[in-house]
C-alpha cells in the first residue's frame, strides 16, 4: 500500500513546492517508486520538474469523477519518479467541489481508484499556499502531513494554522487518523540570529516531530527550477542536494521503508 | 478622494505584505495619512505593525454587512499611519461572501462607507496568496494593483496569472477601470545570475510599468516584524529603508499626490 503524504502549509513561498520536488526526486534515487500529485493551480511542480502544464492534464476531471487519476500519470526525466500535472483549470475546483456530494472525499476516492490500478511506494502531494478546498481534500487523502517551516518570523507565527486544519479534519470524522509526519526548517541561514531563534522556537513546540536535516538557503535550490529539473539533476553535489537526501533517509525511516 | 490600491498576486512569499507594510509606513513618513487593510486571514501585516489579533477585529463583519469599516481602524505606533487588522474568523468569508448577493462588490462598498466618514490619502490592501474571493473582492475594489514580483524563477513564471484575472475583472464589468500600477521587483540579489534574469524578463514583458525602485534581499526587512515594527523604525538607515522611501516616492508620484 502506498504512504500518501500532504506537503503543507497555509504561509506562502515557505519551500512547499521545493520539498515536494526534491524529495520526491531523491526517494525516488533511492530506487523507491515515487508518485508527485501537483495540486497546486499555479503548477509549479510541474515546471519545476520540466513538464508542460497541458489543459485538461490536471487531476480536476478525476476531482470531479469524470476520468481516472491513473490516466493523468507521466513519466519525468528521472527513472522511478512520475507526476500528475497541474494546469491553471483546477482553479475552477474551489468552485465546482464545494456543491459536490462528499467533497471532501474526492481526492481520497481518486487516489483509492489509482492504488488499485498501479503501484507506488510513496504519493507526495503539493498544496496551495491556502485552507480553501484542494488543501482540504489533501488532508483528508493523505496519511499524514510534512510541514516545510521556513526559518522567518511569519512563517512561525502560521505554524499553529496547520495544527488547528489537522485537528478539525481528524474531529470532523473525514481522517479520524491523519497525524504530522514532521516540520522540516527551510531556508536556514546559519550566519543570521533569526534563523537560530526560530528553530529554537520551533523545537520547543514541536520537539521531535523537527526534523534534523535542515535545509540550507541555497540559489542553487532557486535556479534549479529554470532548468527543469530537480537538485539531484542540477547540481547533484552540492550541499543543498545533501540535505535533501539525508532528510528522504529520514522520511524513510518515520514511514518504516526499508 | 483616497486612492485604493491592492498589493496582490497569487504567488506565495514574494514580499506583499512587507512591501503593503513598508510601503505605508513610508507614504506615512511623507505626511499622507494611509490606511493599511489586512485582508489576508494570516494577519502577518497585522503583527508585523504590532497589533494583537483580536476576534472579530477584522473587515469580515463590513464584508457580511453587519459593521461598519470604520469602527475597525485602529492606530499604530507611527503617526498618519492605521490599520484595519486581521485575524482568523475572516477565513470564514471564502465560505459565506459567495452565497452573498453582489458578493463581489462588498469591499468596494464597505470602503465607500468608510471614505465618506473618514479621510485617507491611500488605502494599501495586503492581499493572501490566491486568487479567491477575498483577493477577487480587492480588485473590485481597487483603483490599482502593485505586483510585487521576487527575482526567482517560480514567481515570474505566476505573473501572467494577474493579467488574466485583472482581464476577468475588467470584462465582467465590476471594475472596468482596474489598471496594473506598476511592478516591484524584490528580494533583489546583485551578486545573482537569476536575479538579474528576471529583471530582464520583467523589463521586457512589462516594460515601463517596473518600478525602477529595486528591493534588496535584506536580512533586516525579515528580522523587522519580529519586533513589530516597520523597517523606517527598525533599521531607518538600512539600505532596504531607502528602498522603500524611493519606491513610496514613485509611487506618489504614479498616484499624481504633490
Ligand atoms: N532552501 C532554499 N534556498 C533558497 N531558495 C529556496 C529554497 N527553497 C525554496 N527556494 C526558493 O524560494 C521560492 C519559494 O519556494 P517555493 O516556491 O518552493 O515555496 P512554496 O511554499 O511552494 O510557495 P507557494 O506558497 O507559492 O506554493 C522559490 O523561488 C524557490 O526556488
Ligand atoms: N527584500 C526582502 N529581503 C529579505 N527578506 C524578505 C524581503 N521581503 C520579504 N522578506 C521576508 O520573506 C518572507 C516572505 O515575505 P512576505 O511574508 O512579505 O511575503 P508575502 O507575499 O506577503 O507572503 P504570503 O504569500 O504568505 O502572504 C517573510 O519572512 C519576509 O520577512
Ligand atoms: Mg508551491
Ligand atoms: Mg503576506
Amino acid at each position: 500500500v502506498s504512504h500518501v503524504i500532504v506537503v503543507a502549509t497555509q504561509k506562502g513561498g515557505v519551500g512547499k513546492t521545493t520539498t515536494a520536488v526534491n524529495l520526491a526526486a531523491c526517494l525516488a534515487a533511492q530506487g523507491r517508486s515515487v508518485l508527485l500529485l501537483d495540486l497546486d493551480p499555479q503548477a509549479n511542480a510541474t515546471s519545476g520538474l520540466g513538464l508542460e502544464k497541458v489543459a485538461g492534464g490536471s487531476v480536476y476531471g478525476a476531482l470531479l469523477g469524470h476520468e481516472l487519476l491513473v490516466d493523468k500519470v507521466r513519466a519525468t526525466s528521472q527513472p522511478n519518479l512520475f507526476i500528475v500535472p497541474s494546469e491553471m483549470d483546477l482553479c475552477g475546483a474551489e468552485i465546482e467541489l464545494p456543491r459536490m456530494e462528499g467533497h471532501l472525499q474526492r481526492l481520497r476516492r481518486a487516489l483509492q481508484g489509482l492504488t488499485e490500478r498501479a503501484q507506488f511506494d510513496v504519493v507526495l502531494i503539493d498544496s496551495p499556499p491556502s485552507l480553501g478546498v484542494l488543501t482540504l481534500n489533501a488532508f483528508v487523502a493523505a496519511e499524514s502531513v510534512l510541514v516545510p517551516l521556513q526559518c522567518e518570523y511569519y512563517a512561525l507565527e502560521g505554524i499553529s494554522t496547520v495544527n488547528w486544519l489537522l485537528e478539525r479534519v481528524r474531529q470532523s470524522g473525514e481522517n479520524p487518523s491523519l497525524s504530522i509526519m514532521g516540520i522540516v526548517m527551510t531556508m536556514y541561514d546559519a550566519r543570521t540570529r533569526l534563523s537560530s531563534q526560530v528553530v529554537e522556537e520551533a523545537s520547543r513546540h514541536f520537539g521531535e516531530k523537527v526534523f534534523e536535516t535542515r535545509i540550507p538557503r541555497s540559489t542553487r535550490l532557486a535556479e534549479a527550477p529554470s532548468h527543469g529539473c530537480s537538485i539531484l539533476q542540477y547540481d547533484p553535489h552540492s550541499a543543498a542536494a545533501a540535505a535533501y537526501e539525508v532528510l528522504a533517509q529520514e522520511v524513510a525511516s518515520r514511514l518504516g521503508l526499508s
